[in-house]
């Protein structure tokens, strides 16, 4: 995280600490499974990738419950049962991040406390979470200053609307396209050093629903050109929630 | 002298008869029938010189150590003594015949020619039951009891409950092993109630099938030789039931009614050598022998259809009130029968009602659970709450709500009848330090 602060314990229960292929974050949802980005687990171009989700699934490393690495580390690891990597996610692909989401079933439900709490999902109706210039906020353990962080930071960025991400994606000119799909969102200043960047990938982009007083999560951190120049782009959960809850359940 | 054979029947003749008998001239004829008959003697003709008190000749008839007559003389004669058409008969079997002829038989200088007799005999049956053919005075009956005539004979027989004897006169008291069956009768000493014999060892036995009890009542008279200072010395009358005595009685106090609790009873009624006592006679009945009436062990037991009064094989069902098991020992039971046995008591205990317990509620995940009642226990109509750990985990219930109760089926439902616990499920979206901005 870029430009932002530390985040207090209990601000953000729902951020889990993931290590799979490097760092990673992720969002609890229910008691039991852990909203992240697809790439945390088969990135792109990797050649790694032959290994079967079961042998992921036995390695993986989840931490939740803490703001800082250490005590996260202490506090001791989440055995992950499955992994269940979004159909349209193709690793291979490297000019397009559609459908980088994934799901972690955890062996054993967490019990819930103040440092420990899921985040919502959003309603499927309601669209204005994404509407240029509504605020959320992004936490994470990635990068901050060329440094890996140590403690969860978390940075207040507004979403944009498309266009604008279209055009800022346009003007880069970078000789390898890449695709900004419609289950994309971008968020962020074009100028303002406030962004987020590696290690914060799978973390989730959070709003606060004023009409319930819930968090609820609308983006999961996917991609950007760098950290902080320019808009950071987000998985859309909206458009997800249909396979989240195929696997989850309705609860 | 000649004895006559023993034949039925017979003919004697004077000598020379049918020419005039010889002078002095004794003859004697003993006639024997067969034992069982007497002499029957008839003369068919009789002529003999007739004189006064039969002094010159004459037919001398004794049977029986008695003298049946002195006879002499002829139809028609002034003297003499005729037997005519008389039938001589003794009371033995024996009759004898004297004929006596003196020196002549002259009538002034004439020689009269008496003939002499001709007699028939034959054997009659004797009625020796009849008391007026004895012999002797003194002569004791043929028979004790009975009686029974016949040609040449007789013979003896005894009342119902006595044994003709070896000597076949006397008649004995037959009472060692009467067996009575029937549900129900009289039964009595012998010859009540006339005095009862001496020496007598009387068994009456009562055998009813399985499951009736007999009940004895001593009808009056009764009267048993006893003491007044000892225990029924000189005769007893013992009632065992099942081996076990019930009681040893006399005196002239009638024990009156006996219930054995037994479908086996035996009667024993001793008697020394001497006595005059009337007897006893006791009427016995049986019924199915009873059963305790059943009585529940608590408040809560419900015994069916009560009845006033329970008997063999009669059985009785016990339930509990709901909200309570039924228990023998330790093991629950789904339903009790007891039935009345043969021998007077239920083939199985009262079992007791044990409030249902439904055990430890299912613990909640995430949650806990109160008790609502006072008594915080897991007995019937005892009622819990559930809820979540807020505010992390939120409760979803049925619609049956969160409170449940402990049912009579021994499980914890809602007020829907339902089993299924509620749920705690997470909340989202819920941090306890909300991000809130101050600098503007």
């Amino acid at each position: 995280i870029l430009g932002g602060k530390s985040a207090r314990r209990g601000s953000f229960p729902w951020q889990a600490l993931t290590g799979i292929h490097g760092r990673g974050g992720g969002a609890l949802l229910g008691d039991r499974w852990i909203l992240t980005a697809a790439h945390t687990i088969f990135p792109k171009g990797a050649l790694e990738n032959n290994v079967s989700l079961d042998q992921l699934a036995e390695e993986a490393n989840v931490f939740l419950g803490h703001t800082k690495v250490e005590e996260l580390h202490r506090m001791g690891n989440h055995p992950v049962r499955r992994i269940f990597i979004h159909p349209d996610y193709n690793p291979k692909d490297e000019h397009s991040f559609n459908g980088d989401i994934a799901l972690l079933e955890l062996k054993y439900p967490v019990s819930l406390g103040p440092t420990v709490l899921p985040i919502c999902l959003p309603d499927t109706t309601n669209t204005t979470f994404y509407a240029d210039g509504r605020m959320g906020y992004v936490s994470g353990f990635g990068v901050e200053k060329n440094f890996i962080s140590n403690d969860l930071k978390y940075v207040r960025l507004p979403a944009v609307a498309r266009e604008k991400c279209q055009s800022w994606l346009d003007s880069k000119k970078r000789d390898i396209p890449v695709v900004f799909s419609e289950n994309m969102f971008c968020a962020g200043f074009l100028t303002v050093k406030q962004d987020t960047c590696q290690g914060d990938s799978g973390s989730v982009f959070t709003v606060l629903d004023t009409a319930s007083g819930r968090w609820v999560a609308t983006g999961i951190v996917s991609w950007g050109i760098g950290c902080a120049e320019g808009y950071g782009f987000y998985t859309k959960i909206l458009n997800y929630l249909d396979w989240i809850k195929g696997i989850v359940g309705e609860d | 002298s000649s004895q006559v054979p023993r034949k039925l029947f017979g003919e004697i003749r004077s000598p020379s008869y049918p020419k005039p008998y010889p002078n002095n001239n004794i003859s004697i004829w003993d006639i024997h029938v067969p034992e069982g008959y007497v002499v029957k003697l008839t003369f068919r003709y009789f002529d003999l010189e007739p004189s006064e008190s039969c002094f010159y000749d004459y037919v001398k008839i004794k049977a029986d150590k008695k003298n049946l007559g002195r006879y002499c003389g002829r139809l028609g004669s002034t003297t003499g003594n005729h037997p005519g058409r008389k039938n001589f008969v003794s009371k033995g079997n024996k009759m004898h015949l004297a004929f006596h002829s003196d020196f002549s038989n002259e009538d002034n200088g004439t020689v009269i020619p008496y003939k002499g007799f001709l007699a028939y005999y034959q054997a009659v049956d004797l009625d020796e039951c009849d008391p007026n053919n004895a012999a002797e005075e003194d002569e004791r009956p043929h028979c004790q009891h009975f009686c029974h005539n016949y040609v040449g004979g007789y013979f003896c027989s005894c009342q119902a409950g006595y044994q003709l004897q070896g000597d076949h006169h006397s008649c004995k008291a037959q009472c060692s092993s009467e067996l009575f069956t029937e549900a129900s009768g009289y039964l009595s000493s012998p010859a009540y109630p006339q005095p009862y014999p001496e020496d007598l060892r009387c068994n009456y036995s009562i055998r009813l099938q399985k499951g009736l009890s007999v009940s004895l009542k001593f009808l009056e008279p009764f009267e048993i030789d006893d003491h007044q200072q000892v225990h029924c010395p000189y005769d007893q009358l013992k009632i065992q039931a099942r081996g076990r005595e019930i009681g040893e009685f006399c005196g002239k106090e009638s024990p009156g009614s006996i219930e054995t609790n037994s479908n086996e009873v035996d009667i024993l009624f001793l008697t020394d050598e001497s006595g005059f006592s009337r007897g006893w006679k006791i009427r016995y009945t049986s019924e199915k022998i009873r059963c305790p009436q059943p009585v529940p062990r608590d408040q809560f037991t419900i015994i069916r259809d009560l009845q006033p009064l329970y008997q063999f094989q009669d059985y009785f069902v016990v339930s509990c009130k709901t909200g309570y098991n039924l228990m023998e020992g330790n093991q629950k039971l789904l339903s009790f029968t007891a039935v009345c046995q043969a021998d007077g008591t239920w083939h199985r205990s009262m079992p007791r009602c044990e409030i249902v317990n439904c055990g430890n509620p299912t613990d909640l995940t995430n949650g806990a659970f109160r008790y609502v009642n006072q008594s915080a226990n897991n007995n019937y109509q005892s009622e819990i709450t559930y809820r979540c750990n807020e505010p992390y985990y939120h409760i979803v219930t049925g619609t049956g709500g969160d409170r449940f109760t402990c049912s009579a089926e021994g499980t914890w439902v809602d007020q829907d009848g339902q089993v299924r616990i509620p749920a705690c499920l997470p909340v989202c979206g819920k941090p306890v330090n909300p991000i809130t901005e101050l600098e503007r």
